[in-house]
């Protein structure tokens, strides 16, 4: 564990509650893509099946339950208990088109054609475009609320902090995993222009709007 | 250089 490992998990954990909040304290899942959230449950269910079979730590353990459970409880604030405020009309993007291609590179590049193996490599090759519904659902309605734009923040920042991890590992550990760095580095690139605008707006007290 | 099978990372 380093300081970048850290402080990106935590990023990662502020994210999730960020959204839990938003949509829990305004009883709206609105601007909020569904299908990137099932997607990002897809994603911990297929990494995370490690809990039956190794045990790393108590830490290790427990984030991903976390992770686990509360993309979950995140699918069930927006398709079931606020389902009148998801805003499924801006929410187009065709999860086919991600899914499919990744499942096929999956079983192509990984580490070991093992089914827990090929199911990881699938995750993290998932949640390296699980993102693309929302931030297109935000290029469709050209704006965020605020604190929707915390959230894809912290979360964006959290596999940009995992590359330095990355760097660190390399250097001090020897440690280096292709996989989960050049996905990870396609996560990020993802994001810039993102940070771009939220840097540039929502620093200054503005909200996020993409320009005409 | 290595990548593991046992996943530290989350």
């Amino acid at each position: 564990m380093n300081v970048f490992r850290l402080t990106g998990d935590i990023a990662h954990l502020l994210a999730i509650i960020l959204l839990l909040m938003k949509i829990w304290k305004t009883r709206s899942c609105a601007g909020v893509s569904g299908k990137s959230q099932m997607m990002f449950a897809l994603v911990f269910t297929t990494r995370y099946l490690d809990l039956i079979t190794n045990f790393i730590s108590l830490y290790n353990t427990t984030m991903k339950m976390i992770f686990i459970a509360s993309s979950y409880g995140t699918l069930y604030l927006m398709f079931l208990k606020f389902r009148a405020t998801y805003d499924s009309n801006h929410d187009t993007f065709r999860m086919e088109f991600l899914v499919v291609p990744v499942a096929g590179l999956s079983f192509l590049v990984n580490h070991d054609f093992s089914p827990l193996e090929i199911l990881w490599t699938f995750s993290i090759y998932l949640e390296s475009v699980a993102i693309l519904p929302q931030l297109f659902m935000i290029s469709k309605t050209g704006e965020a609320e605020t604190i929707t734009s915390h959230y894809l923040f912290a979360l964006g920042s959290y596999r940009a902090l995992y590359i330095l991890n990355w760097v660190y590992r390399f250097y001090f550990e020897g440690f280096f995993d292709l996989i989960a760095v050049v996905a990870g580095c396609v996560q990020t690139v993802l994001y810039c222009d993102f940070f771009y605008l939220y840097i540039t707006k929502v620093w200054k007290g503005k909200k996020l709007t993409l320009p005409a | 250089l290595r990548a593991s099978l046992i996943k530290d990372e989350l």
